[in-house]
């Protein structure tokens, strides 16, 4: 799992 | 990515052009806060630290580059260029807006989702964004005579965040552990902030006379 998870909203 | 977020997307693209097109055409900055506009500046560097290490679409990409961009050249006229800034309510727009960026900083380091600096970064600028509003509305409040192109600059900017929660219920319906109760949460007192806002800007709109917050 990447360290930094969600983020594909702006 | 759904209708709603896409909506939301350009609804917040909108409000940046509105207000460089005020900024470039009318060479005025005026009732718009320098204060909210360099909030806006941190929350984006603070919030795309992973723009060149993550990549999640052309798309994605793009659109933090044009947030990036637009947050700095609207400080900087706003600061530097010769003309625009005269305009500047300095005097009016006293809002201590350092005052919003300890506590955030301070609650992002207590709520988050994973202990690590660009998970704390994120988180922090989701708390600062949804105050970051807060002295513009102010300004707003004091400026006897807003012109049009502040009020809908304001208006799309409430409205950016009010499709942003109806795509957070979509994709809670439709995507499986889509659960972000962090984002949610910021993302409602944000849109709560504009309540007042909203319902003085339909009023005005329905009546057709100029929007002018009560003291």
């Amino acid at each position: 799992e990447a360290e930094f998870s969600l983020k594909d909203e702006l | 990515m759904n209708i709603l977020r896409l909506a939301g997307d350009m609804t917040h693209l909108i409000s940046v052009i509105v207000l460089l097109l005020k900024i470039h055409s009318i060479k005025s900055c005026a009732g718009i806060s320098l204060k909210t506009q360099e909030l806006y500046a941190l929350v984006f560097v603070s919030r795309y630290l992973n723009i060149f290490t993550d990549f999640i679409s052309l798309y994605n990409t793009i659109m933090k580059l044009i947030f990036l961009g637009t947050s700095f050249s609207i400080v900087w006229y706003m600061r530097y260029h010769k003309i625009v800034r005269r305009s500047y309510d300095k005097d009016q727009d006293t809002f201590r807006h350092y005052f919003l960026v300890l506590p955030c900083l301070i609650l992002a380091l207590l709520i988050n989702e994973r202990f690590t600096f660009k998970e704390i970064m994120w988180t922090f600028s989701l708390y600062l964004e949804a105050v970051a509003i807060l002295p513009q509305l102010v300004l707003l409040q004091r400026t006897k005579n807003t012109d049009n192109l502040t009020v809908q600059y304001i208006f799309l900017l409430g409205a950016y965040r009010a499709l942003y929660i109806l795509n957070w219920i979509y994709r809670y319906f439709t995507e499986p552990d889509y659960l972000h109760w962090i984002t949610w949460i910021s993302g409602l007192v944000q849109t709560i902030l504009y309540g007042d806002f909203f319902y003085y800007y339909f009023l005005s709109w329905k009546n057709n006379v100029k929007l002018q917050l009560p003291a």
